[in-house]
């Protein structure tokens, strides 16, 4: 079940014309200078997946991964955040019966997200049950944050035991 | 529930070593339960010994050393319950060019089993990739230029 | 007590500013007193606004980004108080090419000041080394070589 | 008062034949492979200068910092880790009438420090106070760990507040 592409509209330096990211389903690089954009992209997959944690997603509340304005000001700041995600589907390893699925995440500047899935809204918790059975999150030790590449080495030996507990 | 944990965490352990010497060319990467008897009494350590030096835990290793490592638990765990796709963000940071070089080798390879998305500044990296993003920003604004690497067969 | 620490704080932001924008080329970045009648009741924000982009609080940059404004605080410190060394391990991991070729210059700039020693694996601040050591290993031993780096004069 | 030389014998990959490392009062910058020790110079810096915490130190205790042999074999480990540092002391901003301050610790395999100044054996508590009215310590924002250059940006408002009074 990999990401065939991720859909970028009004989220975090991506502005209101939505930006699409074909992904290849082997091995794709993401590069730039500082500050262009790269974590945000993962920040973006991390999202329509379902992440809660502004924190995790470098803001102090959910409403602040909206675009700002940038250079054009505030007065061109987006009114919503909104990422789309398509997944292969083929061997059905989400339990929905489409080839591909399409999943979709919106956040207005109260905060509030609504979630779609193959164009139908669906409760977070509906998404996250379904996500869950195909091994899809938002967090893992499969997501690998800048900064926290040691952070499997750091962990008390306790703790990697319940990281493989965890798995299986 | 005790089988199914032992049986798991076997076979990380197996491909731990195997992935440990791939990225390290020769260096000898282990996993150890604490308590043999009973493993959900105590943790996993990992001890390593990186070519030339005596096999120490983890804790005291170097920066690179600890992301080499990192990246071998990372792919030892994937063999047994591969992950959709993995999002890499500049897990390259630390490694020096004699590594980097070998990680890119085996992001490469790893990339067949299961979809990678890795950010990296490093050439050896980006040399390796099917799909090359380039991302820029302009009036704080993200756009992306996109490089499809395609195989030239004539 | 608070117009020693006032004094302290208006040195340190004055400061800032100025690392802040000849480590970003022209960035403005300032900080901010989260209470100003009572400082002592609240914390001390910072702020960056980078070449091209809008003004933000520091927890949304990224992490080249983050590096930068540390260093410039770092520095702004130095001003007001300066260390008799400083140590600074790899503060360039995460910098892209542009900003490296800044710090090398800062941190040989800085050097007047108060002593630093740098670890670096990059080339661009090693070049701006006044002595450069280059450490190996050999059969778990470090060992070292060094290099003074001399002006040549005729 | 900057540092002049820092001698390093048995500690870490240090083995037990004693190297000299002279620093230059400007711009001096360590390079070398992954592991090679780089990092392990800088914590021998913070070793003498009194550090208590193994961790920071990257070891479970204090007499893990002892060389352990390397590859000719554990027979061959150190029975002590010594660390000696020659400080300028031109400005006397060391409260001690030299012109130059030297400083040694030595831990043994029981976790045991002894440290020297100028040759006489002294209580840490007492270096610790002579080193820090000259602004000397193994912690502070100048000195900057392996992957921790973003804790001053991490840090809460507060927390920053509070490193800027500790300061005057
Ligand atoms: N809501 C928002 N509106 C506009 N810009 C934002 C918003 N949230 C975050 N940003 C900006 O996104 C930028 C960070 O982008 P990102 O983390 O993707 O950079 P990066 O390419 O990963 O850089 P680096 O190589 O330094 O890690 C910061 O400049 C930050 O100010
Ligand atoms: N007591 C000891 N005896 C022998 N070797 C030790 C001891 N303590 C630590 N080491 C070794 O020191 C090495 C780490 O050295 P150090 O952190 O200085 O590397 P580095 O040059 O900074 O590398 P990097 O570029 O990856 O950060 C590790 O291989 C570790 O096993
Ligand atoms: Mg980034
Ligand atoms: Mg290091």
């Amino acid at each position: 079940a990999y990401i065939k592409r991720v859909e970028i509209r009004g989220f975090k330096t991506f502005g209101s014309k939505k930006i699409s990211v074909p992904l290849d389903r082997g091995f794709t690089v993401i590069t730039g200078p500082n500050g262009s954009g790269k974590s945000n992209i993962l920040d973006a997959i991390r999202f329509v997946l379902g992440d809660l944690s502004a924190r995790s997603l470098r803001a102090d509340k959910m409403s602040e991964v909206i675009f700002d304005g940038g250079r054009l000001g505030s007065s061109e700041a987006a009114k919503t955040a909104q990422i789309s995600i398509l997944l292969d589907n083929k061997k059905r390893q989400i339990p929905v019966d489409t080839g591909t699925v399409h999943i979709s995440r919106k956040v207005n500047r109260r905060g509030i997200s609504q979630y779609l899935l193959n164009g139908k809204n669906v409760s977070r918790s509906h998404l996250i049950d379904i996500l869950s059975i195909a091994g899809l999150s938002s967090a893992g030790h499969n997501i690998v944050m800048q900064g926290t590449i040691t952070r499997l080495t750091d962990i008390t030996p306790v703790e990697r035991r319940k990281l493989i507990e965890d798995l299986i | 529930k005790k089988e199914v944990f032992v049986e798991a965490y076997n076979e990380i352990k197996e491909s731990f070593v195997e992935f440990f010497a791939k990225l390290t060319g020769g260096g000898i990467g282990y996993l150890s339960q604490q308590n043999q008897e009973d493993p959900f009494a105590a943790g996993i350590d990992i001890f390593v010994q990186f070519p030339g030096k005596n096999s120490r835990l983890i804790a005291s290793a170097s920066g690179g050393e600890k992301s080499v490592t990192a990246v071998s638990f990372i792919f030892a765990i994937q063999s047994m319950s591969p992950a959709p796709f993995y999002l890499l963000d500049e897990i390259d940071a630390h490694l020096d060019a004699y590594n980097s070089e070998r990680l890119a080798d085996l992001l490469k390879q790893q990339s067949a089993t299961s979809q990678l998305i890795a950010i990296t500044l490093r050439d050896v990296i980006m040399d390796r990739a099917d799909r090359l993003f380039g991302v820029y920003i302009q009036n704080g604004i993200s756009k992306l230029v996109s490089t499809k690497i395609e195989e030239v067969t004539s």
